[in-house]
């Protein structure tokens, strides 16, 4: 464990709860992609299966049932309690273009070719672009409210914070995982856009709008 | 040893 890491695990925690407090607050799920919350629980899943047969620690074994719980619980508080604030209509990202390929992609990288490491692989790729539906959503109403914005910026900043943390680990542990640092460098690339306009809009107190 | 992902990592 580095500080990079543990900043990266502790943004993402901090994204999750403003995502909490900003379905809690506004009684409203507007503006947040039920696909890529699906997909966030479908990386989870897939990925945290090692729980049920491998102890890496307590903090690991913590954060992995934390991550798989909340993930379904927001897909439930979507689903059921503030259903009627979802609008499916603008929520269009067909995610089955993203599903195929990471399958695909699983099938030809892994470091072995075992039912666990296969869905561990296949949830790294999948979580690379998972936040896709989502930047579609925003890119299509053109706008977010401001505490969505927060969610956005603390789950790019997690993975933002996981590539210092592959370049420490890679000079202190001499530990290189290529499909991991890969997909993380993707991942965070498709953030760049959103950062550009959080940092010079959102920050400065102005409402996030991108540009007709 | 097999070589594995970093499943330390979250």
């Amino acid at each position: 464990m580095n500080l990079f890491r543990l900043f990266g695990d502790l943004s993402h925690l901090a994204s999750i709860f403003i995502l909490l407090q900003k379905i809690q607050s506004t009684r409203s799920c507007r503006g947040i992609s039920f696909k890529t919350q699906a997909l966030y629980a479908t990386v989870f899943i897939t990925r945290y299966l090692d729980l049920f047969y491998e102890w890496v620690s307590l903090y690991n074994f913590t954060m992995k049932v934390f991550f798989i719980a909340s993930s379904c619980y927001i897909l439930y508080l979507m689903k059921y309690k503030y259903r009627p604030t979802h609008d499916p209509s603008i929520d269009t990202f067909r995610v089955e273009y993203l599903l195929g390929p990471c399958v695909v992609l699983a099938l030809l990288f892994h470091y072995k070719f075992s039912i666990p490491e296969l869905l561990w692989s296949f949830s790294i790729f999948l979580e690379a672009v998972a936040i896709l539906p989502q930047l579609f959503m925003l890119q299509r109403t053109g706008e977010a409210e401001t505490i969505t914005t927060h969610y956005l910026a603390a789950l790019g900043a997690y993975r933002a914070l996981y590539i210092p943390n592959w370049i420490y680990r890679y000079f202190t542990e001499d530990m290189v995982d290529p499909i991991a640092v890969t997909a993380g460098l993707v991942q965070t690339a498709l953030y760049l856009d959103f950062f550009y306009v959080y940092f010079t809009k959102v920050l400065q107190g102005q409402k996030f709008e991108l540009p007709a | 040893e097999e070589t594995t992902g970093a499943h330390d990592e979250l």
